[in-house]
């Protein structure tokens, strides 16, 4: 059920929070 | 003139030493010093001047320098500590110290907080946070009705806001984090423990002895 979503938990999976990005060559 | 020696080493601005830096955070001094390697991929992949832009910081999440993303911009921000729209070297490791696995939780706990409040008001405010679930249903092309996307706000405030006024504050957020660790899943970055092999620096030191 959407509604019991976590807000913070669904916004911790953004791209622009995923650094681990960076470290790819 | 052809008389540069190989022994030169020029350093981008805002360099500092890797010891200093070891000292100050959870990186040992070759982490550092890898992390410098990669620093200098970056500061140098559109603008060359070895300082990071936002578009360079957009071009290595998204591999594409023009796009707009809230989330990337709030961490730019708290990495160019001085806000002058640049991330320096001393910068960078200072703030991917955060993400290290050694930093204690309670840090990332405050870093985390201090990304989702939006407008630095000390809190983090209901109308902060449906504006970063419609960024991230946005980013990630879900949609979801208006409705829901108010059911997901209210519901998460209601467990966060333990006084009920309308805002998450820093004891709340501490709280709140306890009871649902996965919230800080993405603070804290395997990679950087492994630095050393991925960017490997050629500089030889006398001292490398990297002791916890």
């Amino acid at each position: 059920r959407p509604s019991l979503m976590n807000a913070f938990e669904l916004i911790s999976t953004s791209q622009g929070l995923n650094l681990s990005t960076l470290f790819e060559k | 003139m052809g008389c540069f020696s190989s022994k030169q080493i020029k350093h981008t601005p805002g360099y500092e030493d890797p010891v200093l830096l070891a000292s100050e955070t959870s990186f040992t001094v070759s982490e550092v010093e890898a992390l410098y390697e990669l620093f200098k991929k970056l500061s140098f992949s559109i603008i060359k001047d070895g300082l990071i832009h936002k578009e360079e910081f957009q071009f290595a999440l998204f591999r594409n320098s023009n796009k707009k993303n809230l989330f990337a911009d709030r961490i730019f921000d708290l990495f160019d500590v001085k806000r002058n729209g640049v991330i320096e070297f001393g910068e960078f490791v200072r703030s991917l110290s955060v993400f290290h696995p050694k930093t204690p939780e309670s840090e990332k706990t405050a870093f985390a907080f201090r990304l989702y409040d939006l407008r630095h008001t000390g809190s983090i405010e209901r109308v902060e946070l449906k504006e970063m679930v419609l960024a991230l249903l946005s980013e990630s092309d879900l949609h979801l009705s208006e409705d829901i996307v108010e059911a997901i706000v209210d519901n998460t405030f209601k467990q966060a806001d333990s006084n009920g006024d309308g805002k998450i504050d820093e004891e709340e957020w501490k709280d709140f984090v306890k009871r649902n660790p996965a919230i800080l899943k993405n603070m804290t970055l395997p990679y950087l423990v492994d630095i050393t092999m991925s960017f490997p620096s050629f500089v030889v030191h006398s001292d490398t002895s990297d002791a916890d």
